[in-house]
């Protein structure tokens, strides 16, 4: 099994779906029946409920469409595809359209309807597709599957389970999500202008912005950000970090706090953690890392420290020669000292209060300064 | 210039080939499933992805089980990630 690139999936365990019109090639409540015994097999095997609404928005919407329907990938006629389905997330994300052009039908005559929602709607819940032919997530529509014996294969459950866990858990096991936080009077805002961040890592695609207890974390596929507890996470992580950052040719993100710092691998802290930062090749006067960052390109890290930086090379695992440099020199416009930085795009993002600048690593340049939290579009 | 039938048919199966690779396994859209060359080339190395992927032969050629695999009806997600 696979799941889409960024591992979305609902931050919530019950859903929403509504079925927004209807095929003509059966009647409603044929459909209604398709859709809902396709989320009942989901249903199964997950702590996952879903509840039918009429109307407004739903996490789930599902549409019959022909040809061009409004999201930029037309249908294409009668056979070959024969619906489409978006990850979790916002508005169209979460959403399953199926080719109207296909002849629906309850039995295997024409296109079976339950068989194809089945398939999309896992979808919807964050599973790409399988490259087993015994999976339902398989992306080739077999017709000779009876409806009626449907069942999701072990590949199947064993995708869905690692998005969501098993129905039996309880909501402390670590396989199930945590929920997101509820903002509070003693929380940051995320869009409050005088907003600062400890340290800032990109992860598996997404970033983290590390504020004191909590972590806002973004994904560039939707536009809001989930805030949680650094603690849900990583229970064995301190609060308050100086620093952190993504060795992406190790799926490793590094946080650092005083003199130690610790590895995780999605959300499993590394054995033989924490470590002392003098052990990466810092001079006893380095008490704490300000900001770092690793360039995917030069698989090299930069430590930001006062108004110096460090240059670490992750392939000899060994501090560079000629450091530590001011900053100034070799990031010119970037403030003195940063509280912040990660890599996306080409571009370093410096933070500095309540301020950003994108730097340019071939041009040498800021080409852009930008309020810190344009990343959560307030 | 009308086509003869068989020229004809082999664009149009080439043509589905090529838009079948673009749409789910991100074959590069310039690239020219005509040209040969001696390493195959993209358009071999993602029927090759292709037929890894959906458990036939792995052969780089485009036989009628592949081919007939591209026929079969089919979710429109594509089958590997940006």
């Amino acid at each position: 099994f696979a799941t889409f690139p960024g591992m979305p999936k609902w931050r919530k365990t019950h859903l929403t779906y509504r079925v927004m019109n209807y095929t003509l090639d059966l009647p409603r409540d044929a459909v209604d029946s398709a859709i809902e015994k396709a989320l009942s097999l989901w249903e199964e095997v997950t702590p996952l409920t879903f509840s039918r609404t009429d109307e407004g928005e739903a996490d789930i919407k599902i549409l019959f469409a022909v040809r061009d329907h409004g999201d930029f990938i037309p249908f294409d006629g009668p056979g070959k595809v024969l619906g489409h389905a978006y990850p979790p997330g916002p508005g169209i994300y979460g959403d399953a359209h199926f080719d109207d052009d296909e002849q629906w039908t309850r039995d295997t005559s024409g296109t079976n309807l339950f068989l194809v929602a089945a398939h999309e709607l896992g979808h919807s819940l964050g599973l790409f597709h399988s490259a087993d032919p015994r999976a339902l997530m398989y992306p080739v529509y077999n017709a000779h599957t009876d409806p009626a014996r449907l069942r999701l294969s072990q590949d199947d459950v064993a995708g869905i389970q690692s998005l969501y866990g098993s129905p039996s858990v309880s909501p402390d096991d670590p396989a199930v999500p945590p929920e997101p936080v509820p903002p509070g009077p003693e929380t940051p805002a995320a869009c409050d202008p005088n907003l600062s961040f400890d340290a800032i890592s990109t992860l598996r695609g997404e970033i983290l912005f590390f504020k004191d207890r909590h972590f806002w974390r973004k994904s560039l596929r939707t536009l809001e950000p989930g805030f949680y507890l650094i603690s849900s996470f990583w229970p064995s992580l301190p609060s308050g970090l100086d620093a952190a950052y993504e060795d992406t040719s190790k799926d490793i993100v590094f946080v650092f706090k005083g003199n130690q710092f610790w590895a995780v691998k999605g959300t499993e802290a590394q054995a033989g953690y924490p470590k002392s930062i003098h052990t990466l090749g810092f001079p006893s006067t380095v008490r704490k890392i300000d900001a770092a960052v690793f360039d995917k390109e030069k698989k090299k890290t930069y430590f930001f420290v006062g108004d110096k930086y460090w240059r670490f090379d992750e392939n000899s695992q060994s501090m560079e020669q000629g450091f530590p440099r001011l900053i100034v020199d070799d990031f010119p416009g970037v403030e003195l000292k940063v509280d912040a930085v990660f890599q996306e795009f080409g571009f370093f993002y410096f933070f500095r209060g309540s301020l950003q600048f994108e730097f340019d690593p071939d041009a040498r340049m800021v080409t852009r300064t930008l309020k810190n939290n344009n990343w959560f579009y307030c | 210039y009308p086509l003869n039938g068989a020229a004809r048919k082999e664009g149009s199966t080439t043509d589905f080939v090529q838009q079948y690779l673009e749409r789910y396994y991100n074959l590069a859209k310039d690239t020219k499933a005509f040209v040969r060359r001696r390493d195959g080339g993209p358009v071999v190395d993602k029927l090759r992805e292709m037929q890894k992927f959906l458990g036939l032969e792995v052969t780089g050629k485009l036989d009628s089980d592949t081919l007939d695999m591209m026929h079969k009806p089919r979710c429109g997600v594509p089958d590997v990630g940006d």
